[in-house]
């Protein structure tokens, strides 16, 4: 593995460290999509069906594997569970989260049955599960775009996540010159679109949170 | 028969 790959997973790992931390420290829910944290989870559990099968790459792999997918699971639990602890903030949290999410699941699923590595179960649920990360941070940007509640969303996580996304693009640069010219096309192609989404929600987030703030101080 | 894809990658 070469620094970006390891500094790549690691900030991932960071940024939902992150989250987990501000959804239980502070009582403020209302800026996170529970769409986006849904649509995550199922990402991690469509792509990771492969651990079932006892054909591991690594231990590290499958460490990781595991945590992504008990990471978010908890995440969308903690959200769940605000529903009777914290009702209002529950209610403002679902009130904002008004993205349609069946486009971005049949977009994703039809994407699987056009780019696939093989026509099997585990290979059409990776594809899916890897066109569907691209996007599934859109719930969260169009929510930012829209009401700019962004209290629990630290400038700590969009960072960790946006260098996750950056990081992962030097790193198939250096996969592809070390190791036979050989690139994942649809980890590619589906990586850089969800580097663009997320440039796209930091420059959001920029605008309306650390420049807007200053207008919002007392 | 054909080899498992391995997806290294997270």
């Amino acid at each position: 593995m070469n620094p970006f790959r390891i500094l790549g997973d690691l900030s991932h790992l960071t940024s939902i460290l992150i989250l987990i931390h501000n959804i239980k420290t502070t009582r403020y829910i209302e800026g996170i999509s529970f769409k986006t944290q849904t649509l995550y989870a199922l990402v991690f559990i469509t792509r990771y069906l492969d651990l079932l099968t006892f054909h591991w790459v690594s231990l590290y792999n499958a460490l990781m594997k595991i945590f992504f997918i008990v990471s978010t699971a908890y995440i969308v639990v903690l959200l769940q569970g605000s529903k009777r602890t914290n009702t209002i903030a529950y209610n403002e949290m679902l009130m904002h989260d008004t993205f349609k999410i069946q486009h971005l699941l049949i977009g994703s699923a039809l994407m699987s049955v056009f780019f696939h590595h093989k026509f099997t179960f585990l290979e059409l649920a990776w594809s899916f599960s890897v066109w569907l990360e691209s996007v599934a941070i859109l719930p969260q940007l169009y929510m930012l775009s829209k009401g700019g509640k962004t209290r629990s969303l630290t400038v700590h996580y969009i960072f960790a996540m946006g260098l996750y996304r950056a990081l992962y693009i030097p790193n198939w640069i250096w996969r592809y010159s070390t190791e036979d010219k050989k690139l994942d096309k649809i980890a590619f192609f589906a990586g850089l679109l969800q580097t663009l989404l997320y440039s796209d929600f930091f420059y959001i987030y920029y605008t309306k949170v650390i420049r807007g703030k200053g207008f919002k101080l007392p | 028969s054909e080899e498992d894809i391995l997806h290294d990658e997270l």
